[in-house]
């Protein structure tokens, strides 16, 4: 449940790059960032 | 890299398999010893990832400067299929990667070297703006942790290293262990050279947790044969090594096992239990014959826990040369009646025909005693995960310079039997669910070992 992927993931603001230009989302990375 | 490795040369590619909407690889995750194997159940399918777009122009994999974002449709091992973002339901562009390879990353990763998304050539006109595009498709999504790829690097080091001496069964006498020095290491596989042996002579190759590689000491220790080199049977009986001696903290499974085997010894006491005593019948995977399990006895017990078996499928040899070693807290002994409580056809001892033989006539005929059932480890069935029919990569223990492709044909408890695709059942193999023989689709790829492919077999010329 969300305890489980609140324990296991981490939110993380990712850095994106196109021809565009420069943003950032929000995504969900495993805690093996650790 | 094919070709800058010669070895490599003709190492076979799932990819046209992993095609097939049957094709079921076993999980990264069952495979204890394989790289990444404690973070698999963190890679998912709809994950996303940066990846090398090779739908450009001039695209060539000596010049891999272009990456877009893809997600993972599908899981086969350590490979993935992907599809580019943008293309919908569109599949023409689909492709199998390696996860673990060098041109996959987490999303972000362009970002910090600078680079920006290209977005490829068939859907670059599909948006003039790709950046609410990718904001929608990105936002609450999953990608790969930013220490992926250094957590890939980190669980491909071997604790070994090249020059260290070890204890190895010896091919040509599986009753003794030879001493050996490490020559070569390749994804935890490990290839030894035996002291004394002539040019010609190939070594031997096994991984880094097999049980039949030990360290320095060891056979003198548990009482096992060895052939050695008097300066190394000197260094055996004072206990002190050279910096090239593997020593025992480099086989933390052997050092579990001891653990085990003293827990063991306890436990019978307490029960006013007695373990294996010599003479006692078993059944036991034949080493020279993995395909089948045979009726066995145990010629002698060492120290620690370890057992001499012989198979009495052959005739008994005068010089003990077809004695081998088995712990008994391994998984390939079993007690009498294991075979036919699970329906697999036991081999018999020389002289009986298959289907003939009955273990209470034989242990009276013997005046032997079977190895209780409570001694053998085959009772602890653990939550494996393997099913038949998953496809997998597999050493040949008959030939262990060589990983082939293979199908699980058969689950029995934590025991597994290993088809070799296009070869007769004979060369199968009764394997352990935690031996780390077996590897996920991709561990060759992955490690850069050659893969043996199905056998072919070509129509007979006219």
């Amino acid at each position: 449940g969300t305890e489980t992927k609140a324990r296991k993931w981490e939110q993380k603001q990712v850095q994106i790059k196109t021809l565009e230009g420069e943003f950032s989302v929000t995504m969900w990375a495993s805690g093996t960032d650790d | 890299d094919k070709k800058s490795c010669p070895d490599l040369a003709g190492t076979f590619e799932w990819d046209s398999s992993l095609n097939d909407p049957a094709f079921v690889a076993a999980p990264v995750s069952c495979f204890q010893h394989a790289p990444m194997a404690d973070n698999w159940d963190n890679i998912t399918v709809g994950m996303k990832v940066e990846v090398q777009n090779t739908d450009c122009d001039n695209f060539s994999e000596d010049f891999p400067d272009s990456f877009w974002v893809a997600t993972v449709l599908k899981i086969q091992g350590y490979k993935a299929l992907l599809r580019y973002e943008g293309f919908g339901q569109n599949s023409s562009k689909d492709f199998w990667v390696n996860l673990c390879s060098s041109i996959v990353h987490h999303v972000g990763w362009c970002a910090i070297r600078g680079r920006p998304l290209i977005p490829p050539k068939t859907v670059e006109h599909k948006y003039t703006d790709w950046k609410d595009f990718l904001v929608k498709r990105l936002t609450g999504a999953r990608t790969l942790p930013s220490t992926f790829y250094n957590k890939v690097h980190e669980s491909l080091k071997s604790r070994f290293r090249c020059g260290l001496n070890v204890e190895v069964v010896d091919k040509n006498r599986i009753s003794q262990v030879k001493v050996a020095t490490i020559e070569k290491i390749i994804g935890k596989r490990i290839h030894v050279r035996y002291y004394e042996t002539d040019d010609d002579d190939n070594g031997f190759w096994c991984h880094e947790d097999s049980s039949l590689m030990h360290p320095v000491g060891w056979a003198h220790r548990v009482g096992h044969e060895i052939d050695a080199p008097p300066e190394y049977l000197d260094r055996c009986l004072s206990g002190v090594w050279d910096e090239d001696d593997a020593t025992e903290n480099l086989f933390p499974l052997q050092m579990r096992q001891k653990q085990q085997f003293n827990q063991i010894v306890s436990q019978l006491a307490t029960n006013k239990q007695t373990g294996f005593v010599e003479g006692m019948k078993v059944e036991a995977i034949d080493p020279l014959n993995l395909s089948s399990i045979c009726v066995a006895t145990v010629m002698k017990v060492l120290n620690e826990g370890y057992l001499m078996i012989r198979i009495e499928t052959y005739d008994a040899d005068i010089n003990c040369s077809d004695w081998f070693c088995y712990h008994q807290t391994s998984a390939c002994i079993f007690a009498p009646g294991f075979c036919e409580a699970n329906n697999i056809t036991l081999t018999p001892p020389k002289g009986f025909e298959i289907g003939a033989f009955n273990w209470n006539a034989y242990l009276q005929e013997t005046q032997s005693l079977a190895a209780p059932s409570f001694l053998f480890k085959q009772w602890e069935v653990p939550n494996h995960g393997f099913c038949q029919d998953m496809h997998l990569e597999a050493t040949d223990i008959m030939d262990p310079r060589l990983v082939c492709v293979a199908t699980i044909s058969r689950v029995v408890g934590r025991l597994l039997r290993v088809h070799f695709n296009g070869w007769e059942v004979e060369y199968d193999q009764w394997l352990d669910c935690s031996s780390p023989d077996l590897y996920p689709v991709g561990w060759c790829q992955l490690v850069s070992h050659k893969l043996e492919g199905p056998r072919v077999i070509s129509p007979p010329k006219v």
